[in-house]
């Protein structure tokens, strides 16, 4: 089946090419995954895989300064501690652990633990639906999604929710990116799994 | 159910080995 030509190694790749060779900057790339949770055939999206870049221009990136201390010091223990989840080590002589967990990559870590089920979100409503292309602090802001007034509190400007064969592919930028046909079909062709 | 935590153990393993070279880089 189609799914087994789509596994966790293409799907990787395939955020990363449609992120790196987009023109436009964006910060990060997901994929969230359709699977059917019950016999109502209720299905949920839950996360698939993720490819973050990051800002592009380091000065107008939210640093440290304007979080509490208290704030930062509790990313860097969360950091420690999936650190030591992943290498199996509790101590880490990991100097990235200390460096400044900046809220772009806070929020991309915190959409791990996010699903969306029967239609719920920005992914939810776009998937088996048309792409949802919001742009502007104030959208975002207005936004009946959690995720996107959160993500607009962590400094985004622009999200995307783009429909595939058995999920939904989303964007986020810390930029102001208006809406193109181009990067809906290069999705449509990196993520159609059906032929 | 279980591809889920699955993908979330090699994204998050991806993501915080990507983030430790672009510190060194930096």
């Amino acid at each position: 089946p189609s799914t087994s030509l789509f596994n966790q190694e293409t799907l990787q790749q395939r955020l990363q090419t449609l992120i790196e060779g987009a023109r436009e900057s964006w910060t990060y790339a997901i994929y969230w995954q359709s699977s059917v949770v019950d016999f109502s055939g209720a299905s949920t999206l839950g996360w698939g895989d993720g490819y973050y870049k990051g800002e592009e221009d380091k000065g107008k990136r939210k640093t440290a300064s304007s979080q509490s201390a208290a704030e930062q010091e509790h990313r860097k223990k969360v950091l420690r501690e999936l650190n030591s989840l992943i290498s199996g080590s509790s101590a880490s002589a990991d100097d990235a652990v200390d460096e400044e967990v900046t809220d772009t990559e806070w929020f991309f870590l915190v959409s791990m633990t996010q699903s969306f089920v029967n239609g719920s979100g920005l992914p939810g409503q776009a998937f088996n639906s048309v792409p949802i292309w919001v742009t502007g602090k104030e959208r975002l802001a207005g936004s009946s999604c959690e995720r996107a007034r959160q993500g607009q509190v962590f400094g985004l400007q622009t999200m995307v929710c783009i429909p595939s064969a058995s999920g939904v592919v989303e964007l986020g930028s810390t930029e102001l990116i208006f809406q193109n046909s181009d990067l809906v079909n290069k999705v449509r062709v990196l993520f159609n799994f059906n032929n | 159910a279980s591809a889920v935590p699955q993908a979330r153990k090699a994204s998050l393993a991806r993501f915080l080995e990507k983030r430790k070279e672009r510190v060194m880089n930096s």
